[in-house]
């Protein structure tokens, strides 16, 4: 575990409790892209598959029980709560599921490191995080005006994944053996998809005004 | 190839 492993757990983490922050206080969903959250949720029941079976520390499994608790929370909230599903906006959030799910279970059935059932579906975990944050994304772009939360859900996100990328680049100097071309290249992809949003963010930040996408 | 190795990402 090296420092910039641990920010990026870390702001991964507070992405996550300040969305269901924002849901259970407020009572509302207003600006979250449920598509977004229900392929998160897929993300990771598909990748800590092995959370029973394989024990690699005591912070590994209290942090995936986490992330898989308070995904299926969220969209447990949003589909089923009966005032927060109500602040759903349905009609802008049209993504459709299939689009990003075929390709990157395709993809993972083809490229992967080894053929097995566990590696094929880790494989395609990996795929789906990097693309899963485009309906949100979309989301934003649509209702343009973004609440503050949402706004730092979203860039506690981004940051996350960029402190994943110094997290390699450290460990591959510094420890034997590690490369992993699969991770690196899904893992940069998704970091690219936040360029723009991250741009519009410090311009607001830096102009103290609210934070808006262009149409 | 020793999986806890290679998986101990989150």
């Amino acid at each position: 575990m090296n420092i910039f492993r641990l920010a990026g757990d870390m702001t991964h983490l507070a992405s996550v409790l300040v969305l269901l922050l924002k849901i259970h206080t407020i009572k509302s969903c207003a600006g979250v892209s449920l598509k977004t959250q229900e392929l998160y949720a897929l993300v990771f029941a598909t990748r800590y598959l092995d959370i029973f079976f394989n024990f690699v520390s005591f912070y590994n499994t209290i942090m995936k029980l986490i992330f898989l608790g308070s995904s299926f929370s969220i969209v447990w909230y949003i589909r089923r709560h009966r005032i927060v599903r109500r602040s759903y906006d349905k009609d802008q959030d049209t993504f459709r599921h299939l689009f990003l799910l075929l390709p990157c279970l395709l993809l993972a059935l083809v490229i992967n490191e080894r053929f097995t059932f566990k590696e094929v579906l880790w494989t395609f975990s990996l795929y789906l995080e990097a693309v899963a944050i485009l309906p949100q994304l979309v989301l934003l772009q649509r209702t343009r005006n973004i609440d503050n939360l949402t706004g730092q859900y979203v860039f506690l996100l981004g940051a996350y994944r960029a402190l994943y990328i110094l997290n390699w680049i450290y460990r591959y100097f510094t420890e034997e053996h590690y490369v992993h071309w699969i991770t690196w290249i899904a893992g940069t992809i998704q970091t690219l998809l936040y360029g723009d949003f991250f741009y519009y963010y410090f311009q607001s930040w830096k102009n103290n005004v609210r934070l808006e996408l262009p149409a | 190839r020793d999986w806890d190795y290679d998986h101990d990402e989150l």
